[in-house]
């Protein structure tokens, strides 16, 4: 059989063009090439590994403030970061993620670790963060995901909120979709 | 929500999923994202997949492994994405978009929200777009 061709698809999100009526297109897009660079240089040559090219650009994305995910994630009601991950190879239906972590830069990689390291396939929270540290995962000041547009957007929420207004009607009148 | 999928050179996928939730959503609420069969799944018997949209319809359907599932039958990554997330819309009336390639390299991508952001590399090329058409 011949082999395949090294393929990377990669995507940034449905909701991600919604933020408080400020769309940065261009950003997107250029963090969307970014990332599919990154990637794609894990396929190629003898050590081709489709892990390790979608950890790189799920990476990538995490760290564009631009996007939902790592910094820049949305907030929750408590004005938190809450980020979950996942990874999965398909040769022996391996698999691991995170949950509810708030202070990993990219909780994709510490998935990946807890695929490798662990029996399990979800830490959440804090039991995530102690496998964290214990693997030598750095962990960041939870301040420093959270990002002005992400604010402004939970505060329009909350407004919405606060009016009475249901879910449908803050996504009408501000284009919001409740997407992850 | 951010999602890659990749087979390589020697035949292996895999799949990765992001999210940093939903605005507002209650502390602890977890989503389709973390989870397999939801936010992503993959077999190297058939490729890999990976989703976003409302991670409770998601998780309902359990879409990343009705997509791959798709892809078992025989649909093209393409049809299976389209097939999946249609499903979802008709039974869910949840929108959302997902990616996904095969053990051979074919892929596919899809949404039936306002926008998805995605990206596509083979044989060295590039695409990307972000609107429906592009």
């Amino acid at each position: 059989m011949m082999a395949p061709s090294p393929t990377l698809v990669i995507h940034g999100g449905a909701g991600a063009l919604s933020h408080t009526g400020y769309v940065d297109v261009d950003g997107l897009k250029s963090g969307i090439q970014q990332a599919a660079r990154l990637g794609y240089r894990h396929l190629v040559g003898q050590t081709s590994s489709a892990i390790d090219a979608v950890e790189a650009a799920v990476c990538s994305l995490e760290d564009n403030p631009l996007f939902n995910a790592g910094r820049g994630s949305e907030l929750t009601l408590g004005g938190t970061v809450e980020m979950d991950a996942i990874i999965m190879e398909g040769r022996d239906l391996r698999a691991g993620g995170v949950t509810c972590v708030r202070n990993i830069q990219n909780p994709v990689s510490l998935a990946r670790l807890v695929m490798e390291k662990t029996e399990h396939v979800l830490l959440a929270g804090e039991g995530a963060n102690k496998f964290a540290r214990e693997v030598g995962v750095v962990e960041m000041p939870p301040e420093e995901f959270i990002t002005e547009p992400r604010r402004k957007q939970l505060e329009n929420y909350l407004e919405f909120q606060r009016a009475g207004k249901q879910i449908h009607d803050k996504d009408r009148e501000l284009g919001i979709d409740d997407h992850d | 929500t951010v999602g890659a999928v990749a087979v390589d050179a020697h035949g292996n996928v895999a799949a990765a999923t992001s999210t940093g939730g939903i605005t507002g959503q209650m502390i602890g609420r977890v989503g389709d994202s973390p989870l397999i069969g939801n936010g992503v799944y993959c077999d190297n018997a058939v490729g890999a997949a990976s989703t976003t949209g409302r991670g409770e319809e998601i998780a309902k359907v359990t879409l990343a492994r009705n997509l791959v599932f798709h892809m078992e039958q025989g649909l093209s990554p393409q049809d299976a994405v389209e097939k999946a997330l249609n499903f979802m819309q008709e039974r869910r009336g949840a929108p959302g978009g997902a990616i996904a390639v095969s053990k051979n390299g074919d892929f596919g991508y899809y949404f039936n929200t306002k926008a998805m952001i995605w990206a596509s590399v083979q044989n060295g090329q590039l695409h990307y777009g972000v609107y429906p058409g592009e």
